[in-house]
């Protein structure tokens, strides 16, 4: 059976779909409910898949994505590579409402987003940063580089092209633990 | 990753995605989740997608768009996931990802592709249908 209104969302992030329920019961539009939502799991880092202090670079850092989409409108505001800033999907909704772009990326973004108010902090905690350093330990595996030497599924950059291109062998390393 | 649809009584539709990316990721690297049709789509005359896995790969097949057209041309939610899972699948058949569908009248679907360590994928539902947010669950 079909019913309206309706919040739904992937993995079993309950405080988000409570927090967005909550937004459209106390009435809210469907942008505050989306927003709400995803932004309980920046706060809460979500299986450590949202938010500040996870998934760090080959540098350490945690950048993170995310985007709002208006069906009535089709208006959309996304960030890419956002560096600074835990509120990411809050900056995406900021990039629909004060631009008429679609996407800002990186330090730009950041930059954007305190012009806009937002708070610039720290996004690495000790568990990112323990991430990192045994990731390290563990000569950078796994990567997602190729085509490159030193070897990589052996060795730590810095990498250089190799000559030859091998056919696309890659195994991927998308899991449960590290996914968009 | 989280990716969430909203529907209003009154058939207003959004959606949203945030992460913090691949593990491990080249420094600069963006997945699919903040690319508009690949991470999430909404469009308040078919219904909604939002897509979670392995960005890379999964961007390329703008799931979420593809979900909400089929939608559009009257597919159910589960077969418009579905569809959007096999679509990647022919070319990557060992992809890690997922997607959650709704459609205008409140109908809902999502749909996985079983890999090692995915063979069930968990999603959340508030509707009228109860007080407190419901755990759901697909077979990959």
């Amino acid at each position: 059976r079909a019913s309206l209104p309706l919040v739904i969302n992937t993995w079993p992030f309950k405080d988000a779909t409570a927090a967005a329920w909550d937004a459209l019961q106390s009435g809210g539009s469907v942008l505050d409910a989306v927003e709400k939502g995803c932004a309980r799991c920046e706060t809460e880092q979500c299986d450590g898949s949202v938010g500040y202090g996870g998934s760090p670079d080959e540098t350490g850092e945690t950048t993170l994505d995310a985007m709002i989409m208006n069906g009535d409108t089709m208006e959309v505001g996304a960030v890419g590579d956002l560096k600074r800033i835990k509120n990411a999907v809050g900056v995406a909704r900021a990039v629909m409402e004060y631009t008429s772009h679609t996407m800002l990326v990186g330090e730009s973004a950041s930059l954007f987003a305190e012009n806009m108010g937002f708070i610039a902090e720290d996004l690495t905690t000790n568990k990112s940063m323990n991430i990192f350093s045994q990731w390290l330990k563990g000569n950078c595996q796994p990567n997602y580089r190729k085509n490159v030497f030193p070897d990589p599924s052996q060795y730590c950059g810095p990498y250089k092209p190799r000559a030859t291109l091998q056919p696309n062998k890659m195994r991927r390393h998308a899991n449960t633990h590290s996914h968009d | 990753t989280i990716g969430m649809l909203a529907i209003d009584q009154d058939g207003h539709v959004a959606a949203g995605t945030s992460t913090n990316g691949l593990t491990h990721k080249v420094p600069g690297r963006v997945g699919d989740s903040p690319i508009v049709g690949a991470g999430a789509y909404a469009d308040s005359e078919a219904g909604a997608a939002a897509a979670t896995g392995d960005g890379d790969v999964m961007m390329r097949f703008l799931p979420s768009y593809l979900a909400v057209e089929l939608m559009r041309a009257g597919a159910d939610p589960s077969t418009a996931c579905k569809t959007a899972i096999s679509r990647i699948k022919r070319h990557y058949s060992e992809f890690f990802g997922a997607i959650i569908c709704a459609n205008t009248t409140g109908h809902y679907g999502a749909a996985c592709n079983k890999v090692p360590g995915l063979s069930q994928f968990r999603f959340m539902v508030a509707n009228t249908e109860s007080d407190a947010p419901l755990l759901k669950s697909v077979d990959c």
